[in-house]
């Protein structure tokens, strides 16, 4: 699997806004993003679970300097739709293993989530699609993460 | 930003598989994903939000056709993991709204939701990427969900 991971990312420039406990229904994920939008806030990742007994939570990243914004207009809808709370997190980087057809190469997220675990390194969230898997995970294990994962895809550092 | 979305995709081949309740800690996710791995199971979307209390879920998608034997490895480590329990989904679709630089357009995001609720379309889960928006629905509304998100992103059908 080596060969279909062609770089690894790191992003330190992110915050992330939780909203615990929105009702499962058509119209929720609208208004919390949409006074985002409409603030000009570039919303990165955007994370939504299956739902359990009705709810569930609504996570995404934006750029730290935006968080103050964010965090006040999201409270407002959280209000509105009845979640059980907002919660910001400063604290936290994204990294990512970049290639193509990451789908037929199921090892490679295992190889990815592998070698987090063998530092101990907890993995916060997790999001792919077919060229990315992005792990969130909290800041200060940015540098060993890309570190790490260049060794686990037999990268040479800065690939 | 109609401009920056270029296509609307719909796949039906998949199902949904979630481990519930999952302890958040360091080689949970790589212990879910090896065994699936090992048995060459194309495991696509991965969604894992952050934990509460310690616990999350961490679900995937994957080919319908690989859904008995996949169910049956999980269900092995979820109970050595002593996860709550294992949900499968037959029944999702997966409409994305494909395009370049989306995280720069706030505006997509919250349009493509928009679109789903008016026509009361629940999305059960949400995953993006800079060039993919990414909706799980009831699999009846796949092609609906297309339609009507061609029409909120001005392009011809077949886009
Ligand atoms: C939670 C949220 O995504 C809701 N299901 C909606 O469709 O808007
Ligand atoms: C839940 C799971 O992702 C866990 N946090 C891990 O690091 O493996």
């Amino acid at each position: 699997e080596s060969a279909v991971v062609s770089g690894i990312t790191l992003d330190r420039s992110e915050a992330k806004l939780s909203v615990i406990r929105v009702p499962d229904r058509p119209g929720i994920a609208y208004r919390i993003l949409s006074p985002l939008a409409e603030a000009a806030i570039n919303v990165d990742m955007i994370i939504q679970n299956a739902s359990s007994e009705g709810y569930t939570d609504f996570t995404f990243t934006l750029p730290k300097v935006d968080l103050p914004k964010a965090r006040q207009l999201v409270e407002f809808v959280a209000r509105e739709i009845e979640a059980l709370e907002v919660r910001a997190d400063n604290n936290i980087a994204k990294v990512s293993a970049v290639g193509t057809g990451m789908k037929n190469h199921p090892g490679v997220a295992a190889r990815m989530f592998k070698a987090l675990a063998d530092e101990n390194i907890n993995i916060q969230m997790i999001s792919t699609s077919e060229i990315r898997i992005s792990c969130v995970i909290e800041a200060k294990y940015g540098e060993l993460a890309v570190r790490i994962l260049h060794e686990a895809f037999n990268l040479a550092n800065g690939a």
